[in-house]
């Protein structure tokens, strides 16, 4: 799905 | 990585710096709102358990501990060094109303029902409320001194410049969240008010006061 998380960022 | 993105990190160092270089050379918390800064520890620590789990970047490691530390500087600036400059009488936020329903929230609406995920979770939404009792606490006073303006100001400069950077990335690298997205949005509107007195006023030269 498109839904990616933002654990790359702060 | 882009312009927006590294801006915004950098925008909210220097938030953090502000805050720590205005209690440490003024030797006193006059103004701030221990509990908000109690919240950010709080925030950064539920967010940043990754550090544990994954490696990203060297960037990104060393940002997330400067994060960390600084946060927790801060609170101990104003809860242990300088308590007796802390303006307690005035923080009264009750902070049970934002960090129960957050954390009720945080376990219905994620990405994946796992512990690290779900604190993740109650990071981000935590974040986007943190600092009500701030802005309560100056409601309640009617001021602020120009240096917690400043202080204000690039934190929300910061969540302004990750909702461009989101932006960026929808259309660039087909990146989406919406759980940090909303919370983004959220966490900028609470400033939208603080942001048109600080153009009207504070840059004019004037101090934040607030009419009775």
């Amino acid at each position: 799905h498109h839904l990616v998380n933002t654990k790359d960022e702060l | 990585m882009n312009i927006f993105r590294l801006t915004g990190d950098l925008s909210h160092l220097a938030a953090i710096i502000i805050l720590l270089l205005k209690i440490w050379k003024t030797r006193s918390c006059a103004g701030i709102s221990g509990k908000s800064q109690l919240l950010f520890a709080l925030v950064f620590t539920t967010r940043y358990l990754d550090l544990f789990t994954s490696f990203i970047s060297l960037y990104n490691t060393s940002m997330k501990l400067i994060y960390v530390a600084c946060s927790y500087a801060t609170v101990y600036l104003i809860y242990m060094k300088f308590k007796a400059t802390y303006d307690g009488n005035h923080d009264t936020f009750r902070v049970e109303f934002l960090v129960v329903p957050v954390g009720g929230l945080s376990f219905l609406v994620n990405h994946d029902f796992s512990p690290l995920e779900i604190l993740w979770t109650f990071s981000i939404y935590l974040e986007s409320v943190a600092i009500l009792p701030q802005l309560f606490m100056i409601s309640k006073t009617g001021e602020a001194e120009t240096i917690t303006t400043h202080y204000l100001f690039f934190l929300g400069l910061y969540r302004a410049l990750y909702l461009i950077n989101w932006i960026w990335r929808y259309y660039f690298e087909g990146f989406f969240d919406l759980i940090a997205v909303v919370a983004g949005v959220v966490q900028t509107i609470l400033y939208c008010d603080f942001f048109y007195l600080y153009v009207t006023k504070v840059l004019k030269g004037k101090k934040l006061s607030l009419p009775a």
